[in-house]
């Protein structure tokens, strides 16, 4: 899987 | 950010406000369990710590503080405010039950071994089984009062609207996040029977929800 990128959800 | 998420984060807003509004108008927290509302507490203080050190967007922090100020002002509602309406012996969920394995999963599935990450992954896990302690709480009385039913819709429908968002975001993005996304689809299925129940029952104006 593609890597995830930053905390940007709640 | 897309439309999927947004609408999540509305409804997550919506079912907050909805029972910290049902709590302080009705000056009572019968029917609603302390438990539940102390580990969203904490969900969001483990999820949140990066409040102040990483800055995505101005909609991303307010949000944030929004979220922590309303679940603490519930659980001091429950816990002190109202603390003579709140039926103890009916909110009787063993809070290990859930600590423990959250603990120890997010020990063991994380992205990267350090406090900010496990704390995050614990506040992941800790959702999906947060309001556990509340959906118990309603088969242990045998019914709910269909303004808490209204709560439990929003707050499940939030989180199955941000796996509209991760499906979005795969195939837009290649975003995927995976302890996230699993962790989500587990909370959400947790409340699929309460969203049968809700459509029956609830929706058909028979205004309480009266478990069968």
């Amino acid at each position: 899987f593609p890597l995830r990128t930053p905390k940007d959800e709640l | 950010m897309n439309i999927f998420r947004l609408a999540g984060d509305v409804c997550h807003l919506v079912a907050i406000i909805i029972l910290l509004l049902k709590i302080w108008r009705s000056r009572s927290c019968a029917g609603i369990s302390g438990k539940s509302q102390v580990l969203f507490a904490i969900v969001f203080t483990t999820r949140y710590l990066d409040l102040f050190t990483v800055f995505i967007s101005p909609y991303n922090t307010i949000m944030k503080v929004v979220f922590l100020a309303l679940s603490y002002a519930t659980v001091y509602l429950i816990y002190m405010r109202f603390r003579n309406t709140f039926n103890s012996e009916n909110d009787s969920f063993r809070l290990e039950f859930l600590l423990v394995p959250v603990i120890g999963l997010s020990f063991l599935e994380n992205y990267a071994f350090t406090p900010l990450e496990i704390l995050w992954t614990f506040s992941i896990f800790l959702e999906s089984v947060a309001i556990m302690p509340q959906l118990f709480m309603i088969t242990k009385t045998g019914e709910a009062e269909s303004i808490t039913t209204h709560y439990l819709f929003f707050l499940g429908l939030y989180r199955a609207l941000y796996i509209a968002n991760w499906v979005w975001r795969y195939h837009t993005e290649g975003f995927f996040d995976q302890i996230a996304v699993v962790s989500g689809v587990v909370q959400t299925i947790f409340y699929i029977d309460f969203f049968y129940l809700y459509v029956t029952k609830v929706l058909r104006g028979r205004g309480k929800m009266t478990l069968p």
